[in-house]
Protein backbone atom coordinates (compact mmCIF):
# COMPACT_ATOMS: atom_id res chain seq x y z
CA UNK A 1 0.00 0.00 0.00
CA UNK A 2 2.68 2.35 1.16
CA UNK A 3 6.28 1.81 0.84
CA UNK A 4 8.81 4.63 2.06
CA UNK A 5 12.24 3.60 0.93
CA UNK A 6 15.92 5.05 1.88
CA UNK A 7 14.41 8.71 2.09
CA UNK A 8 16.62 11.43 2.11
CA UNK A 9 15.92 14.76 2.70
CA UNK A 10 17.54 18.36 3.49
CA UNK A 11 16.72 21.73 3.51
CA UNK A 12 19.47 24.44 2.75
CA UNK A 13 19.67 27.93 4.60
CA UNK A 14 22.26 29.65 2.45
CA UNK A 15 25.80 28.05 3.17
CA UNK A 16 24.28 25.93 5.83
CA UNK A 17 22.58 22.06 5.34
CA UNK A 18 20.05 20.71 7.41
CA UNK A 19 19.32 17.22 7.58
CA UNK A 20 15.57 16.84 8.49
CA UNK A 21 15.32 13.09 7.03
CA UNK A 22 17.99 9.88 6.96
CA UNK A 23 17.95 7.29 5.32
CA UNK A 24 14.09 6.88 6.26
CA UNK A 25 12.53 3.10 5.47
CA UNK A 26 9.31 1.58 6.56
CA UNK A 27 6.22 0.31 4.51
CA UNK A 28 2.38 -0.28 5.51
CA UNK A 29 1.12 -3.49 3.81
CA UNK A 30 -2.62 -3.33 4.91
CA UNK A 31 -4.78 -0.41 5.43
CA UNK A 32 -3.88 0.54 9.13
CA UNK A 33 -3.15 3.10 11.01
CA UNK A 34 0.27 3.81 11.59
CA UNK A 35 1.40 6.53 14.12
CA UNK A 36 4.52 8.46 13.95
CA UNK A 37 6.09 9.54 17.00
CA UNK A 38 9.37 11.36 18.13
CA UNK A 39 10.12 14.66 19.60
CA UNK A 40 9.92 18.06 17.83
CA UNK A 41 11.78 19.12 15.08
CA UNK A 42 12.47 14.92 14.31
CA UNK A 43 11.06 15.26 11.07
CA UNK A 44 7.82 14.14 11.37
CA UNK A 45 5.85 16.97 9.33
CA UNK A 46 8.88 16.63 6.47
CA UNK A 47 7.99 12.78 6.06
CA UNK A 48 4.36 13.57 5.75
CA UNK A 49 5.14 16.28 3.02
CA UNK A 50 6.62 13.54 1.48
CA UNK A 51 3.93 11.27 1.41
CA UNK A 52 1.65 13.63 -0.18
CA UNK A 53 4.22 14.89 -2.25
CA UNK A 54 4.01 18.23 -1.30
CA UNK A 55 7.87 17.74 -1.41
CA UNK A 56 10.18 15.59 -3.13
CA UNK A 57 13.12 13.77 -1.47
CA UNK A 58 16.70 13.65 -2.28
CA UNK A 59 17.37 10.80 -2.48
CA UNK A 60 14.89 7.29 -1.83
CA UNK A 61 11.26 6.30 -2.95
CA UNK A 62 8.05 7.02 -2.26
CA UNK A 63 5.40 4.13 -3.56
CA UNK A 64 2.12 4.43 -3.45
CA UNK A 65 0.50 0.69 -4.20
CA UNK A 66 3.40 -0.28 -5.59
CA UNK A 67 3.81 3.43 -8.19
CA UNK A 68 6.85 5.36 -7.57
CA UNK A 69 5.50 9.06 -6.86
CA UNK A 70 8.36 10.42 -8.65
CA UNK A 71 7.22 9.08 -11.91
CA UNK A 72 3.17 9.18 -12.15
CA UNK A 73 2.22 11.76 -14.43
CA UNK A 74 0.64 14.83 -13.13
CA UNK A 75 -2.97 13.45 -14.09
CA UNK A 76 -2.23 10.30 -11.60
CA UNK A 77 -0.78 12.87 -9.09
CA UNK A 78 -3.60 15.34 -9.08
CA UNK A 79 -6.03 12.43 -8.69
CA UNK A 80 -4.50 11.48 -5.93
CA UNK A 81 -4.14 14.47 -4.23
CA UNK A 82 -7.88 15.28 -4.85
CA UNK A 83 -9.32 11.68 -4.42
CA UNK A 84 -7.65 9.29 -2.70
CA UNK A 85 -5.94 11.42 0.22
CA UNK A 86 -6.67 13.51 2.40
CA UNK A 87 -4.54 15.64 5.06
CA UNK A 88 -5.08 17.26 8.10
CA UNK A 89 -2.27 20.12 8.37
CA UNK A 90 -0.54 20.81 11.26
CA UNK A 91 -1.60 24.38 11.26
CA UNK A 92 -4.92 23.32 9.91
CA UNK A 93 -4.77 25.85 6.67
CA UNK A 94 -8.21 26.32 6.21
CA UNK A 95 -9.58 29.10 3.61
CA UNK A 96 -9.77 32.34 5.98
CA UNK A 97 -12.66 33.65 3.80
CA UNK A 98 -14.71 30.11 3.43
CA UNK A 99 -17.15 29.17 6.77
CA UNK A 100 -16.18 25.77 8.25
CA UNK A 101 -18.89 24.44 5.93
CA UNK A 102 -17.69 26.02 2.75
CA UNK A 103 -13.95 24.50 3.44
CA UNK A 104 -15.36 21.17 3.77
CA UNK A 105 -17.82 21.10 0.93
CA UNK A 106 -15.07 22.53 -1.04
CA UNK A 107 -12.92 19.00 -0.20
CA UNK A 108 -15.86 17.18 -2.59
CA UNK A 109 -15.92 19.12 -5.18
CA UNK A 110 -13.45 16.83 -7.30
CA UNK A 111 -16.69 14.11 -7.26
CA UNK A 112 -19.41 13.78 -9.03
CA UNK A 113 -21.98 14.76 -6.41
CA UNK A 114 -24.45 17.12 -6.69
CA UNK A 115 -24.73 20.52 -4.85
CA UNK A 116 -27.52 19.26 -2.67
CA UNK A 117 -25.21 15.86 -1.75
CA UNK A 118 -22.14 17.95 -1.31
CA UNK A 119 -23.97 20.02 1.20
CA UNK A 120 -25.08 17.21 2.98
CA UNK A 121 -21.97 15.18 3.47
CA UNK A 122 -20.44 18.31 4.61
CA UNK A 123 -22.74 18.72 7.50
CA UNK A 124 -22.58 15.00 8.20
CA UNK A 125 -18.84 14.88 8.68
CA UNK A 126 -18.76 17.74 10.57
CA UNK A 127 -21.38 16.57 13.07
CA UNK A 128 -19.18 13.57 13.32
CA UNK A 129 -16.01 15.67 14.80
CA UNK A 130 -18.92 17.90 16.93
CA UNK A 131 -18.82 21.16 14.86
CA UNK A 132 -22.62 21.41 13.58
CA UNK A 133 -23.01 24.24 15.19
CA UNK A 134 -20.74 26.21 13.91
CA UNK A 135 -20.83 25.54 10.14
CA UNK A 136 -20.82 29.27 9.82
CA UNK A 137 -18.42 30.26 11.07
CA UNK A 138 -15.16 31.32 9.63
CA UNK A 139 -12.12 29.58 11.11
CA UNK A 140 -10.90 33.22 12.37
CA UNK A 141 -14.47 32.84 14.63
CA UNK A 142 -13.60 28.89 15.72
CA UNK A 143 -11.07 28.58 18.95
CA UNK A 144 -7.95 26.47 18.34
CA UNK A 145 -9.82 23.24 18.84
CA UNK A 146 -12.51 24.00 16.66
CA UNK A 147 -11.14 24.79 13.66
CA UNK A 148 -8.64 21.54 14.17
CA UNK A 149 -11.76 19.38 13.79
CA UNK A 150 -13.14 21.11 11.00
CA UNK A 151 -9.50 20.72 9.06
CA UNK A 152 -9.73 16.85 9.93
CA UNK A 153 -13.32 17.26 8.60
CA UNK A 154 -12.48 18.69 5.29
CA UNK A 155 -9.68 15.40 4.97
CA UNK A 156 -11.96 12.55 5.55
CA UNK A 157 -15.16 13.81 3.75
CA UNK A 158 -14.66 12.27 0.66
CA UNK A 159 -13.85 8.66 2.27
CA UNK A 160 -10.29 9.08 0.56
CA UNK A 161 -7.85 5.84 0.85
CA UNK A 162 -5.39 7.39 2.46
CA UNK A 163 -5.47 10.04 5.19
CA UNK A 164 -2.09 11.59 6.19
CA UNK A 165 -2.47 13.43 9.62
CA UNK A 166 0.17 16.01 11.11
CA UNK A 167 -0.84 16.28 15.42
CA UNK A 168 -4.24 16.28 14.89
CA UNK A 169 -4.84 16.10 18.45
CA UNK A 170 -2.64 18.54 19.08
CA UNK A 171 -5.57 21.48 20.44
CA UNK A 172 -8.24 18.80 22.01
CA UNK A 173 -8.86 18.04 25.23
CA UNK A 174 -9.33 14.46 26.29
CA UNK A 175 -12.94 14.06 25.66
CA UNK A 176 -12.94 15.47 22.08
CA UNK A 177 -9.73 13.54 21.08
CA UNK A 178 -11.89 10.45 21.98
CA UNK A 179 -13.99 11.21 19.80
CA UNK A 180 -12.03 11.96 16.67
CA UNK A 181 -10.13 8.56 17.46
CA UNK A 182 -13.50 6.79 17.51
CA UNK A 183 -13.90 8.35 14.08
CA UNK A 184 -10.62 7.29 13.04
CA UNK A 185 -11.16 3.62 14.24
CA UNK A 186 -14.12 3.62 12.34
CA UNK A 187 -13.39 4.51 9.39
CA UNK A 188 -10.35 2.58 9.20
CA UNK A 189 -12.36 -1.01 10.15
CA UNK A 190 -15.79 -0.25 7.93
CA UNK A 191 -14.04 1.59 4.82
CA UNK A 192 -10.46 0.11 4.94
CA UNK A 193 -9.06 3.70 5.42
CA UNK A 194 -4.74 3.85 5.86
CA UNK A 195 -4.30 6.39 8.38
CA UNK A 196 0.01 7.83 8.89
CA UNK A 197 -0.50 9.81 11.98
CA UNK A 198 2.50 12.53 13.00
CA UNK A 199 1.81 12.79 16.80
CA UNK A 200 2.76 13.05 20.69
CA UNK A 201 -0.33 11.92 21.93
CA UNK A 202 0.04 8.84 23.51
CA UNK A 203 -3.77 8.16 23.01
CA UNK A 204 -2.90 7.90 19.17
CA UNK A 205 -0.10 5.64 19.94
CA UNK A 206 -2.13 3.10 21.81
CA UNK A 207 -4.67 3.59 18.98
CA UNK A 208 -2.09 2.35 16.29
CA UNK A 209 -1.45 -0.58 14.75
CA UNK A 210 2.11 0.04 14.68
CA UNK A 211 4.13 2.88 15.92
CA UNK A 212 7.21 4.12 13.76
CA UNK A 213 9.84 6.26 16.28
CA UNK A 214 11.94 9.14 14.25
CA UNK A 215 14.87 10.37 15.86
CA UNK A 216 17.18 13.39 14.66
CA UNK A 217 15.18 12.30 11.20
CA UNK A 218 16.62 8.81 11.35
CA UNK A 219 13.92 5.93 12.04
CA UNK A 220 14.86 4.34 15.53
CA UNK A 221 11.70 2.15 16.04
CA UNK B 1 -2.61 40.18 41.83
CA UNK B 2 -5.44 39.30 39.52
CA UNK B 3 -9.14 39.33 39.87
CA UNK B 4 -11.77 38.86 37.45
CA UNK B 5 -15.14 39.61 38.43
CA UNK B 6 -18.51 38.28 36.95
CA UNK B 7 -17.23 38.74 33.49
CA UNK B 8 -19.37 38.10 30.68
CA UNK B 9 -18.16 37.98 27.19
CA UNK B 10 -20.40 37.18 23.78
CA UNK B 11 -19.28 37.52 19.60
CA UNK B 12 -21.74 39.02 17.53
CA UNK B 13 -22.43 37.26 13.94
CA UNK B 14 -24.96 39.30 11.96
CA UNK B 15 -28.01 38.58 13.87
CA UNK B 16 -26.39 35.45 15.91
CA UNK B 17 -25.47 35.94 19.48
CA UNK B 18 -22.64 33.44 20.53
CA UNK B 19 -22.19 33.64 24.34
CA UNK B 20 -18.32 32.80 24.96
CA UNK B 21 -17.96 33.37 28.83
CA UNK B 22 -20.82 33.99 31.55
CA UNK B 23 -20.55 35.61 35.10
CA UNK B 24 -16.78 34.53 35.49
CA UNK B 25 -15.40 34.68 38.39
CA UNK B 26 -11.71 34.35 40.13
CA UNK B 27 -8.70 35.60 41.79
CA UNK B 28 -5.01 35.07 41.94
CA UNK B 29 -3.95 36.51 45.19
CA UNK B 30 -0.08 35.36 45.00
CA UNK B 31 2.10 34.90 42.47
CA UNK B 32 1.00 31.35 41.31
CA UNK B 33 1.38 28.90 38.13
CA UNK B 34 -2.69 28.37 37.46
CA UNK B 35 -4.22 26.44 35.12
CA UNK B 36 -7.33 27.36 32.87
CA UNK B 37 -8.93 24.05 32.00
CA UNK B 38 -11.58 23.27 29.85
CA UNK B 39 -13.26 21.49 26.63
CA UNK B 40 -12.21 22.69 23.23
CA UNK B 41 -14.75 26.10 22.47
CA UNK B 42 -15.25 26.14 26.56
CA UNK B 43 -14.07 29.89 26.40
CA UNK B 44 -10.25 29.91 28.03
CA UNK B 45 -8.40 32.12 24.50
CA UNK B 46 -11.18 34.09 25.49
CA UNK B 47 -10.40 34.66 28.95
CA UNK B 48 -6.91 34.94 28.23
CA UNK B 49 -7.62 37.55 25.80
CA UNK B 50 -9.57 39.87 28.57
CA UNK B 51 -6.55 38.98 30.72
CA UNK B 52 -4.27 40.99 28.52
CA UNK B 53 -7.32 43.33 27.23
CA UNK B 54 -6.62 42.11 23.67
CA UNK B 55 -10.64 42.66 23.88
CA UNK B 56 -12.80 44.01 26.55
CA UNK B 57 -15.96 42.19 28.76
CA UNK B 58 -19.78 43.14 28.02
CA UNK B 59 -19.72 43.77 31.61
CA UNK B 60 -17.59 42.78 34.98
CA UNK B 61 -14.00 43.57 35.57
CA UNK B 62 -10.81 42.82 35.16
CA UNK B 63 -8.30 43.82 37.92
CA UNK B 64 -4.59 43.84 37.88
CA UNK B 65 -2.89 44.27 40.84
CA UNK B 66 -6.04 46.13 42.36
CA UNK B 67 -6.91 48.31 39.26
CA UNK B 68 -9.31 47.54 36.86
CA UNK B 69 -8.12 47.58 33.67
CA UNK B 70 -10.93 49.85 31.56
CA UNK B 71 -9.97 52.66 33.67
CA UNK B 72 -6.21 52.63 33.64
CA UNK B 73 -4.40 55.59 31.09
CA UNK B 74 -3.63 54.31 27.41
CA UNK B 75 0.17 54.60 28.72
CA UNK B 76 -0.10 52.46 31.73
CA UNK B 77 -1.69 49.81 29.46
CA UNK B 78 1.08 49.78 26.83
CA UNK B 79 3.35 49.96 30.34
CA UNK B 80 1.26 46.80 31.40
CA UNK B 81 1.81 45.08 28.01
CA UNK B 82 5.33 45.71 27.14
CA UNK B 83 6.88 45.47 30.60
CA UNK B 84 4.87 43.36 32.57
CA UNK B 85 2.97 40.61 30.41
CA UNK B 86 4.39 38.37 28.40
CA UNK B 87 2.25 36.33 25.79
CA UNK B 88 2.15 32.87 24.35
CA UNK B 89 -0.75 32.72 21.74
CA UNK B 90 -2.13 29.15 20.71
CA UNK B 91 -1.06 29.76 17.17
CA UNK B 92 2.88 31.09 17.82
CA UNK B 93 1.84 34.63 16.17
CA UNK B 94 5.65 34.80 15.58
CA UNK B 95 6.85 37.44 12.59
CA UNK B 96 6.93 35.77 9.52
CA UNK B 97 10.09 37.83 8.01
CA UNK B 98 12.15 37.85 11.20
CA UNK B 99 14.17 35.06 12.82
CA UNK B 100 13.53 33.06 16.04
CA UNK B 101 16.43 35.20 17.81
CA UNK B 102 14.76 38.53 15.93
CA UNK B 103 11.60 37.84 17.26
CA UNK B 104 13.14 37.02 20.40
CA UNK B 105 14.98 40.40 21.00
CA UNK B 106 12.17 42.25 19.91
CA UNK B 107 10.44 41.42 23.01
CA UNK B 108 13.07 42.67 24.92
CA UNK B 109 12.80 46.34 22.61
CA UNK B 110 10.79 48.47 25.68
CA UNK B 111 13.66 47.79 28.32
CA UNK B 112 16.96 49.91 28.86
CA UNK B 113 18.90 47.62 27.42
CA UNK B 114 22.23 47.68 24.55
CA UNK B 115 22.14 46.18 21.90
CA UNK B 116 24.51 43.34 23.16
CA UNK B 117 22.69 42.75 25.86
CA UNK B 118 19.21 42.30 24.14
CA UNK B 119 21.05 39.85 22.11
CA UNK B 120 22.72 37.96 24.90
CA UNK B 121 19.55 37.67 26.79
CA UNK B 122 17.54 36.35 23.66
CA UNK B 123 20.18 34.04 23.14
CA UNK B 124 20.12 32.70 26.62
CA UNK B 125 16.20 32.30 26.68
CA UNK B 126 15.99 30.23 23.27
CA UNK B 127 18.30 28.20 24.63
CA UNK B 128 16.20 27.43 27.59
CA UNK B 129 13.83 26.60 25.43
CA UNK B 130 16.45 24.03 23.36
CA UNK B 131 16.36 26.44 20.26
CA UNK B 132 19.78 27.69 20.41
CA UNK B 133 20.69 26.02 17.24
CA UNK B 134 18.12 27.25 14.81
CA UNK B 135 18.62 30.85 15.84
CA UNK B 136 18.73 32.05 12.56
CA UNK B 137 15.78 30.25 11.29
CA UNK B 138 12.28 32.31 10.21
CA UNK B 139 9.26 30.65 11.49
CA UNK B 140 8.56 28.94 8.28
CA UNK B 141 11.83 27.30 8.30
CA UNK B 142 10.68 25.42 11.84
CA UNK B 143 8.86 22.89 12.87
CA UNK B 144 5.98 23.07 14.93
CA UNK B 145 7.12 22.79 18.05
CA UNK B 146 10.04 24.43 17.30
CA UNK B 147 8.06 28.08 16.72
CA UNK B 148 5.84 27.12 19.59
CA UNK B 149 9.15 27.51 21.61
CA UNK B 150 10.44 30.42 20.03
CA UNK B 151 6.91 31.78 21.31
CA UNK B 152 7.38 31.15 24.55
CA UNK B 153 10.90 32.43 24.48
CA UNK B 154 9.27 35.56 23.05
CA UNK B 155 7.24 35.56 25.94
CA UNK B 156 9.51 34.99 28.76
CA UNK B 157 12.99 37.24 27.81
CA UNK B 158 11.77 39.91 29.42
CA UNK B 159 11.02 38.27 32.70
CA UNK B 160 7.30 39.80 32.99
CA UNK B 161 5.23 39.61 36.34
CA UNK B 162 2.32 38.24 34.50
CA UNK B 163 2.42 34.90 31.80
CA UNK B 164 -0.54 34.35 30.12
CA UNK B 165 0.23 31.58 27.81
CA UNK B 166 -2.12 29.59 25.66
CA UNK B 167 -1.77 25.65 24.78
CA UNK B 168 2.30 25.95 25.38
CA UNK B 169 2.41 22.58 24.83
CA UNK B 170 0.12 21.32 22.42
CA UNK B 171 2.99 20.78 19.69
CA UNK B 172 5.46 19.52 21.64
CA UNK B 173 6.42 16.04 23.24
CA UNK B 174 6.90 14.92 26.81
CA UNK B 175 10.41 15.48 27.04
CA UNK B 176 10.21 19.09 25.53
CA UNK B 177 6.96 19.70 27.57
CA UNK B 178 8.82 18.54 30.89
CA UNK B 179 11.78 21.11 30.03
CA UNK B 180 9.13 23.88 29.42
CA UNK B 181 7.09 23.04 32.45
CA UNK B 182 10.55 22.96 34.24
CA UNK B 183 11.19 26.57 32.79
CA UNK B 184 7.83 28.07 34.21
CA UNK B 185 7.93 26.27 37.57
CA UNK B 186 11.47 27.39 38.23
CA UNK B 187 10.78 31.32 37.07
CA UNK B 188 7.20 30.72 39.08
CA UNK B 189 9.75 29.97 42.12
CA UNK B 190 12.70 32.55 42.17
CA UNK B 191 11.18 35.69 40.08
CA UNK B 192 7.34 35.69 41.52
CA UNK B 193 6.42 35.13 38.12
CA UNK B 194 2.61 34.52 38.17
CA UNK B 195 1.08 32.58 35.23
CA UNK B 196 -1.85 31.61 33.54
CA UNK B 197 -2.39 28.97 31.32
CA UNK B 198 -5.06 27.59 29.59
CA UNK B 199 -4.78 23.83 29.08
CA UNK B 200 -5.64 20.36 27.87
CA UNK B 201 -2.06 18.88 29.18
CA UNK B 202 -2.63 16.45 32.01
CA UNK B 203 1.01 17.58 33.30
CA UNK B 204 0.89 21.68 33.36
CA UNK B 205 -2.55 20.79 35.66
CA UNK B 206 -0.44 18.65 37.49
CA UNK B 207 1.61 21.39 38.12
CA UNK B 208 -0.39 24.69 38.83
CA UNK B 209 -1.31 25.60 42.26
CA UNK B 210 -4.98 25.92 41.83
CA UNK B 211 -6.89 24.74 38.38
CA UNK B 212 -10.08 26.82 37.34
CA UNK B 213 -12.39 24.60 35.06
CA UNK B 214 -14.33 26.07 31.99
CA UNK B 215 -17.41 24.60 30.45
CA UNK B 216 -19.35 26.26 28.17
CA UNK B 217 -18.23 29.66 28.92
CA UNK B 218 -19.00 29.18 32.69
CA UNK B 219 -16.88 28.31 35.52
CA UNK B 220 -17.52 25.20 37.06
CA UNK B 221 -14.55 24.16 38.97
N1 LIG C 1 12.24 25.22 5.46
C1 LIG C 1 13.14 24.75 6.35
N2 LIG C 1 14.42 25.19 6.29
C2 LIG C 1 15.34 24.72 7.17
N3 LIG C 1 15.11 23.80 8.11
C3 LIG C 1 13.84 23.32 8.21
C4 LIG C 1 12.79 23.77 7.35
N4 LIG C 1 11.65 23.13 7.70
C5 LIG C 1 11.97 22.32 8.73
N5 LIG C 1 13.28 22.43 9.06
C6 LIG C 1 14.01 21.69 10.08
O1 LIG C 1 13.85 20.30 9.81
C7 LIG C 1 13.69 19.58 11.04
C8 LIG C 1 12.46 18.70 10.98
O2 LIG C 1 11.30 19.50 10.96
P1 LIG C 1 9.83 18.86 11.04
O3 LIG C 1 8.88 20.01 10.83
O4 LIG C 1 9.71 17.70 10.12
O5 LIG C 1 9.78 18.33 12.56
P2 LIG C 1 8.57 17.66 13.38
O6 LIG C 1 9.00 16.30 13.80
O7 LIG C 1 7.30 17.78 12.59
O8 LIG C 1 8.48 18.57 14.69
P3 LIG C 1 7.21 19.06 15.58
O9 LIG C 1 6.82 17.89 16.41
O10 LIG C 1 7.79 20.18 16.38
O11 LIG C 1 6.12 19.50 14.64
C9 LIG C 1 13.62 20.60 12.17
O12 LIG C 1 14.83 20.58 12.90
C10 LIG C 1 13.43 21.94 11.46
O13 LIG C 1 14.11 23.00 12.11
N1 LIG D 1 -14.85 35.91 16.54
C1 LIG D 1 -15.76 35.01 17.00
N2 LIG D 1 -17.04 35.08 16.55
C2 LIG D 1 -17.96 34.19 16.96
N3 LIG D 1 -17.74 33.21 17.85
C3 LIG D 1 -16.48 33.09 18.33
C4 LIG D 1 -15.43 33.97 17.92
N4 LIG D 1 -14.28 33.57 18.55
C5 LIG D 1 -14.61 32.52 19.31
N5 LIG D 1 -15.93 32.21 19.19
C6 LIG D 1 -16.66 31.15 19.89
O1 LIG D 1 -16.50 31.38 21.29
C7 LIG D 1 -16.35 30.12 21.97
C8 LIG D 1 -15.11 30.15 22.85
O2 LIG D 1 -13.96 30.20 22.05
P1 LIG D 1 -12.49 30.08 22.67
O3 LIG D 1 -11.52 30.34 21.55
O4 LIG D 1 -12.36 30.96 23.87
O5 LIG D 1 -12.44 28.54 23.13
P2 LIG D 1 -11.23 27.69 23.78
O6 LIG D 1 -11.67 27.23 25.12
O7 LIG D 1 -9.97 28.48 23.69
O8 LIG D 1 -11.14 26.43 22.81
P3 LIG D 1 -9.86 25.55 22.30
O9 LIG D 1 -9.47 24.67 23.43
O10 LIG D 1 -10.46 24.80 21.15
O11 LIG D 1 -8.79 26.51 21.87
C9 LIG D 1 -16.28 29.04 20.90
O12 LIG D 1 -17.49 28.30 20.90
C10 LIG D 1 -16.09 29.79 19.60
O13 LIG D 1 -16.77 29.18 18.51
MG1 LIG E 1 5.58 18.91 12.83
MG1 LIG F 1 -8.23 28.28 22.54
Amino acid sequence: ILAVESVTKHYRRGSERIVALTDLSFSIDAPEVVAIAGPSGSGKSTLLNLLARFDVPDSGEVRLDGQDLASISPAALDEFRNRKLGFVFQQFNLLPVLSALENVELALAPQALSRAQRRERAIAMLERVGMGYRLAHKPGELSGGQQQRVAIARALVGRPRFVIADEPTGNLDSKTAAEILQLISELNQTMQTTFVIATHDPRVMQLANSVIELADGQRIG
